[in-house]
């Protein structure tokens, strides 16, 4: 149920 | 060279049990502020981030920064032969391409060397920013695993929703649903047992119930867990490693298709 987001799409590369 | 010598093992062992089912390979970094982990589970879908304060080891030597790749599994297998009330040293001479765990008995009647192999770690750092929550929870470390646990054989997600009237932990499955409020609950005279919600305002986040059971494996690091909630951005939950530091997951939320 629903989309599973990533961390990827929240904070980005140092 | 690196020497990290941790009166308190255990703490190391129990570090480990809590991350290897979430992260197989990882890079420590070691820099002057202490030793830290950050990784994310091959699905990028969670983040553990790992901080021991130099201040915590009774003896901190780092001379440069060194990020040291290891196998997690491996490096539990080795550890899981310290004894519980073992001090753990951690060592490593620049440009190696191993480590060395040393056990020492409380008595100095026994003393072990393990050598771990290292390796290269490809991984990505991200830049997590500091940020206001809308709530933040703060409740036993066992009660958030046990709900997790009882949630888990209804449902594969859980939906997180903190109103002034508590935290209310939520799931649906073929067989029903199940719904678990906490209200607030100070008990002066045992604040391991407090639940505490701070709330600006009312939030409610869906997540995967498999991760969330894997975080809590931290739950014997420290007594009382918190959980910062926004509805745009992944939930924290937090495990204080005593007067050491933390151990942060972040778990990305499910939203409607």
């Amino acid at each position: 149920s629903g989309v599973q987001l990533s961390i990827t799409e929240f904070y980005r590369s140092k | 060279m690196l020497e990290l010598r941790l009166v308190q093992g255990s703490l190391l062992k129990k570090v480990l049990e809590a991350i290897r089912e979430l992260v197989t390979d990882a890079n420590f970094d070691c820099s002057g502020t202490g030793f830290s982990l950050q990784a994310m589970d091959s699905s990028h879908v969670a983040l553990v981030a790992l901080l021991l304060r130099a201040e915590g080891f009774e003896h901190y030597r780092c001379d440069r920064n060194l990020s040291m790749g290891m196998n997690l599994n491996n490096m539990a297998k080795m550890l899981r032969c310290a004894g519980n009330d073992d001090i753990i040293t951690i060592k490593a001479d620049d440009g190696s391409d191993t480590v060395t765990f040393m056990f020492e008995s409380p008595k100095q009647d026994k003393i072990a060397d393990f050598e771990m192999k290292l390796m290269d770690i490809d991984s990505e750092h991200l830049g997590i920013p500091d940020s206001e929550y809308q709530a933040i929870v703060r409740m036993p470390s066992a009660e958030f695993m046990r709900i997790c646990k009882d949630l888990s054989s209804i449902g594969d997600t859980v939906i997180i929703s903190v109103t002034k009237e508590g935290v209310k932990f939520s799931t649906s499955g073929e067989i029903g649903s199940a719904n678990i409020v906490c209200r607030q609950n100070q008990t002066v005279d045992k604040p391991e047992e407090a639940t505490v919600i701070e709330m600006q305002e009312p939030v409610s986040l869906t997540f995967a119930l498999r991760y969330m059971n894997s975080f809590t494996k931290a739950s014997s690091l420290s007594d009382q867990v918190t959980i910062s909630l926004s509805s745009e951005l992944p939930v924290v939950v937090e495990y204080k490693i005593a007067e050491m530091g933390y151990i942060r997951f972040y778990l990305a939320p499910k939203i409607e298709e």
